[in-house]
């Protein structure tokens, strides 16, 4: 789950455009 | 006045700010029954990690943004990302949640284990930001600023963010000048936040911890 991820995590993947992955 | 391509600016900004929206989802576990400190902790955490993804999406759409070196915007987004949460916070705590649910939010955050040496600082800028009144604009506007800030650490090509931040700077001291008419130390008052949420940043992973052992 995404709460498990950190910040920078959550950024890349937001930036990426592939969160749902 | 704006000229015309600082009013398209202004529009393009606006446009991307009014898409961001916390997944129905996710706002109405605020709503639910539960009220322990372990309940309102996830429902926080889901929130502020939701609240990220959005402010990437608004971010992703700031002018010029895409064109920054991939590491760069990672760095823009770390060292932003808790500043614009709390500038969020604050306009929702001021103008956007429905009646009642700034009251549940609140008591949620007061009784999430946070001590009270965070809290109270806490409430005190969101209840100063309302008193500024600031607009939508003026939100968008600020949170796009701090985003772009070019001395934030590990930024390799500073002048690149630099002149991305620049015209957003101008369009905002001219907008304080048209709209807050009766204060001519508005758009100061506004910067003096970004001061203000720069200590909240460097606050914020003390509070994390604080938040965990608790």
């Amino acid at each position: 789950p995404a709460s498990n991820l950190g910040l920078e995590d959550i950024i890349r993947k937001a930036l990426m455009g592939n969160f749902d992955d | 006045e704006l000229t015309p391509e600082q009013q398209n600016l202004l529009h393009y900004i606006m446009d991307s700010y009014n898409k961001q929206r916390i997944p129905p989802e996710v706002s109405k576990k605020l709503l639910q029954e539960e009220f322990s400190a372990e309940e309102n902790f996830l429902i926080l955490t889901e929130m502020a990690t939701s609240h990220v993804q959005v402010l990437v999406e608004f971010t992703k759409r700031l002018p010029g943004f895409q064109t920054l070196d991939h590491e760069d915007q990672i760095a823009l987004l770390k060292g932003s990302a808790v500043e614009a949460m709390f500038l969020r916070s604050a306009e929702i705590f001021n103008r956007k949640l429905p009646i009642g649910h700034a009251d549940l939010l609140e008591e949620r955050i007061r009784n999430s284990g946070i001590s009270d040496e965070y809290i109270t600082p806490m409430f005190h800028f969101y209840k100063s930001m309302g008193e500024l009144k600031m607009t939508q604009e003026e939100y968008a506007l600020l949170t796009a600023i701090v985003i772009l800030s070019p001395d934030r650490q590990y930024i390799q090509d500073r002048e690149s963010v630099e002149k991305l931040q620049e015209p957003l700077l101008e369009v905002l001291e001219k907008y304080c000048k048209l709209y807050h008419t009766d204060n001519p130390q508005h758009f100061a008052c506004l910067l003096g936040r970004l001061t203000e949420l720069r200590t909240f940043n460097h606050h914020h992973a003390d509070m994390l911890m604080s938040w965990r052992v608790n």
